[in-house]
Parts: structure tokens; C-alpha cells; sequence
């Protein structure tokens, strides 16, 4: 199975 | 300072910069085809344009919109994910929305943002998160639709 990374991101900054 | 970046840096400030009378499709091309060929180019390609799309220079700015729009049509999936991040989306949103840089950034800029959304929306819909920034600006009242 394919080990999926955690995605390298930061949370959507609200306007 | 690596080659890549100050390459990249390099041909960013002649894409987008306010003394270009037309395009520069010389460092346009150069830009693109530099962000897809080097590793880590896809990396230092989206911070600097997530800086040039920000200038206080309007024409600097629009610039680094078009040379933004013209990297996802050119620059591929890789390209595409890494716009599709909240970190660089981020970046987009604070140019439009009035708690961060949306007083000082001209009526121009803001549209260009919100088009290019809009437009990816449709255009990408794989990448969710820039379809979860389009809703948030609508409920936060930033675009009427």
C-alpha cells in the first residue's frame, strides 16, 4: 500500500 | 546563495518588472521552464512569486499575476499542488481581504486575484483547497457574488 505524506501545509488563514 | 534561486530571482525581476513597456517572453519562458527543470525549483518558484504578487508596485504586481497564471497553464500538476497549498493560497488572500493587505492593495490587483481563483477553480478542480478559499472569501463577505 501506498504510504501517503502528510501533505506539508499550513491552516487557510481566515479574511 | 544557490544557482537555482538567484537564477530564478534573477528572471522573476525581469518578468515583473514596472519599466517593461510588454512582456518580457524571454524570462517569462526562462522562468517557467527553470521552475519545472531544477529541483526545488517548483519550491523557490512559488515563494518568489508569492513575494512579487504582493509588491506595492501595481505593476509589479499584475505582472506577477500573469506570470502566476501563465506557470499553471505551462508548469504542470507538480506546479499546480504546490499553488494548491494554503501556504501559498495564503498569500493570495491576504492581498484581497481587508484584516491583512487588502486596504493598500489597488482595485486592479484584487480583481486579478479573485478571477485567477475563480478561473482555477474550474480549470483545477482536483486542487480543493483553492475551491476552500473561494468559499471562505464568499462567507467572509470579501466576494459578492
Amino acid at each position: 500500500p501506498v504510504i501517503r505524506g502528510f501533505s506539508d501545509d499550513e491552516p487557510l488563514v481566515i479574511a | 546563495m544557490d544557482v537555482v534561486t538567484t537564477s530564478l530571482e534573477a528572471l522573476i525581476q525581469r518578468a515583473t518588472n514596472p519599466q517593461n513597456q510588454k512582456p518580457d517572453i524571454a524570462a517569462i519562458e526562462a522562468f517557467c521552464v527553470m521552475l519545472t527543470k531544477e529541483s526545488e525549483g517548483i519550491q523557490i518558484g512559488t515563494k518568489l512569486l508569492a513575494t512579487h504578487i504582493q509588491s506595492l508596485n501595481e505593476s509589479e504586481a499584475l505582472q506577477a499575476l500573469s506570470l502566476l497564471d501563465t506557470c499553471m497553464k505551462r508548469c504542470g500538476p507538480l506546479f499546480h499542488a504546490e499553488i494548491g497549498k494554503f501556504r501559498f493560497l495564503n498569500e493570495m488572500i491576504k492581498l484581497v481581504s481587508p484584516k491583512y493587505l487588502g486596504t493598500r492593495t489597488t482595485a486592479s490587483v484584487r480583481q486579478k486575484v479573485l478571477q485567477l481563483l475563480y478561473t482555477w477553480i474550474r480549470e483545477y478542480p482536483r486542487e480543493s483547497k483553492i475551491k476552500e478559499a473561494y468559499e471562505m472569501l464568499k462567507k467572509q463577505g470579501v466576494i459578492e457574488e
